[in-house]
């Protein structure tokens, strides 16, 4: 499903130059459940966002679906998000302008999921992640945690084949983050491929396996 | 030093009302180091914005040193906060106009600490957290734990007598939070009262005792 080679990433602010990602090559093969772990600013983010389509790398080739993505333009990558990605990201990302009923529902929109099945679909992720009580809330009037679980409702309400997330646990406790870790568990049998970073081991305990990433490099080949 | 009363604070949105803190009384003395845990929403972040006087409470009393200070005024406040107080804030809060330097350096100089000292003060910081290399990066360039520990350095650069805490190590593999807990650990030693939330308890081992919350209240009574 994913299959990246050479990947480079340069950022370059006035004085310094930063090689975040630094000639990586693996293969994702779908349903796989991988999480990525490493040092902070290790570059786990940034590839994550080259992965989603949400950022273009400076060199090297990434293969979606057999499909080389990295050089299409903006509306061809956020054709391809809207329709095969969902995104956990680490800051949430959530849109303050729309409560979290409607934060939920907005790929559904995207995908031009009919209006009944929508709100059924919005309601069970509701429950899942414990926010009925919250549904009319703005994000603003949310506490950190109850912010991510939006974010990861958000993520897979489209059912998406690839589903990106950021450390996905990092502001919930350990109940909470078990629910979630359950849920990415039970979406992945049922055939969702997942990429996540996580600086928890108990998290990555539920991946298939583990890549290890060092000033942007992968430092370990399990595969 | 902090002596809570009945502390009540209640949310109102057009729907529905919620008892984010429910009548909590205790006490932290001077030196204490002392953790804050509950389940995801149970009034943390609340009790912390209380503590550190972001937000005035709906009911009850706040005696920070003696002094009542739940219904002073905001330049009153304002002013307690930047003599006295630390705040690392749970999504960090950093000033995107600023660079890393610049941001650390801001508390120093509302308090008016001469030039050579503040570069001194903030570069000693820089270093203890690993952020030498991106001391001219804004908030925006860095990855999410740099955020995280740039946060950090802001609240502790001034030397204040309470630093409050919300989930400092959310965000940063085993390396770097262990750097920040023993950091936390020397400012208490050298006499700084510390009040954590945190979600991971091997943080709070580092602290003397645990308060314990849910649904607004506190379920163990340690003193
Ligand atoms: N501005 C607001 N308006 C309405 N409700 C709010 C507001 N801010 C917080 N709340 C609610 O108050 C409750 C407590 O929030 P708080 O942020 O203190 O939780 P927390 O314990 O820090 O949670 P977490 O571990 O997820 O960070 C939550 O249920 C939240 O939805
Ligand atoms: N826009 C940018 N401009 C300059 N440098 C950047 C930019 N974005 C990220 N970087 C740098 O690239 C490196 C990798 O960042 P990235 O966000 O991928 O790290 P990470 O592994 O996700 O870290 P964390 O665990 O702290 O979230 C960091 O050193 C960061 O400072
Ligand atoms: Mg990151
Ligand atoms: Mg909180």
């Amino acid at each position: 499903m994913i299959h990246v080679h050479q990947l480079n990433k340069v950022y370059r602010t006035d004085e310094i130059e930063t090689t975040a990602l630094d000639q990586l090559s693996f293969n994702i093969e779908e349903g796989e459940f991988v999480s990525v772990m490493g040092p902070s600013g290790c570059g786990k983010s940034t590839l994550l966002n080259v992965l989603g389509l949400l950022d273009t790398p400076s060199g090297g080739q990434y293969f979606f679906n057999g499909q080389e993505v990295s050089t299409l333009n903006e509306k061809a990558r956020a054709n391809i998000r809207k329709q095969q990605l969902g995104f956990v990201f680490q800051s949430f990302n959530l849109i303050d302008e729309l409560n979290v009923y409607e934060n939920i529902e907005l790929p559904l929109i995207y995908q031009d999921v009919a209006a009944s099945d929508r709100a059924e679909r919005v309601r069970v992720l509701l429950e899942q992640m414990g926010l009925l009580h919250r549904k009319k809330h703005f994000p603003q009037q949310l506490s950190g945690g109850q912010q991510q679980r939006v974010a990861i409702a958000r993520a897979v309400v489209s059912h998406p084949h690839l589903i990106l997330a950021d450390e996905p646990t990092g502001n919930l406790d350990t109940k909470h983050g078990k629910e979630v870790m359950e849920l990415l568990k039970e979406l992945n049998e049922a055939g969702t491929t997942i990429v996540m970073v996580t600086h928890n081991p108990e998290d990555a305990a539920y991946s298939h396996r583990t890549i290890r990433m060092l000033d942007g490099a992968i430092v370990n080949h399990p595969f």
